[in-house]
């Protein structure tokens, strides 16, 4: 699932600003 | 009406209300004070019909970047949930991509204006027929009695805040790996929003009003879905190399 949502991932792993 | 968990103390609940509130307006993409300022301004008729005049295949990528650009403040608004990342990633994943449109629809009614029937988008205000283009009369009709009801409510900014948390950590998705965490921090949430619904003296039938609200708005994402599939089948080069890639990500 992770390698089909590579965008909602990277945006899960960004920190919170 | 489940009993409250005897592990969750009302100071726990206090402090759930607290960072999920918190969480919701840090994220909300309009605050209430700029939502104040904004004129009520609706789009004159030459514009509703320079609306109507764009090929579908244009308004549908309107469309899909106005909601991939509200996805985007929701999936801020997860990650501030107290346990939301604790939960591992495939579930985090999970929980996005079938919660995150319901959400947008859900605060949808703080950008409605009941009277005028009409939502806040791209500068002005727009009522069903500057949709027309999409040519889902049917959905856009539904989407806005939705939010003309959730609008009826007429939630508090904590009320709209836990119901979104609520909506956002459904333990029924499907490919959920650890179930049983997803169901706690939701009973939590529920409770969280019991707590507040009973603190602000609202009548007894909210919550379940509430309730029937998340079926109506599994009903939405569903035929959002469905009429994607149905553009997708005559515009594939355009949903490929014009829609955003997170919005294709999530309901490609």
């Amino acid at each position: 699932l992770k390698e089909k949502h590579k965008i909602l991932h990277q945006l899960l792993q960004n920190s919170t600003s | 009406n489940r009993d409250p968990s005897p592990t969750v103390s009302l100071a726990e609940l206090d402090h759930l209300v607290q960072i999920i509130s918190k969480s919701h307006l840090e994220t909300c993409q309009y605050l209430r004070e700029e939502l104040q300022q904004m004129s009520r301004q609706n789009f004159q008729q030459d514009e509703v019909e320079s609306y109507q005049s764009k090929p579908r295949e244009a308004m549908w990528q309107l469309c899909a970047v106005k909601i991939t650009e509200a996805i985007q403040y929701v999936v801020e608004f997860a990650k501030r949930i107290d346990g939301f990342m604790d939960l591992c990633q495939n579930d985090q994943i999970v929980l996005l991509k079938a919660g995150s449109l319901e959400v947008v629809f859900v605060r949808m009614c703080r950008v409605f204006d009941s009277q005028s029937n009409s939502v806040y988008f791209d500068g002005k205000f727009a009522g069903p027929d500057v949709f027309k283009g999409l040519g889902c009369d049917d959905l856009i009709s539904s989407v806005f009695d939705f939010a003309k009801s959730m609008c009826s409510l007429h939630l508090t900014e904590d009320e709209l805040a836990l119901f979104s948390a609520f909506v956002l950590l459904s333990a029924d998705r499907s490919w959920l790996q650890e179930k049983l965490q997803v169901e706690k921090l939701q009973q939590k949430t529920q409770l969280a929003l019991q707590h507040v619904l009973q603190k602000n003296q609202r009548e007894h039938g909210v919550l379940s009003k509430l309730r029937c609200k998340v079926s109506a708005l599994r009903s939405l994402c569903s035929r959002h879905t469905e009429k994607l599939s149905a553009f997708r089948a005559v515009y594939p080069d355009i949903v490929q190399t014009h829609f955003p890639p997170l919005y294709k990500e999530l309901f490609g």
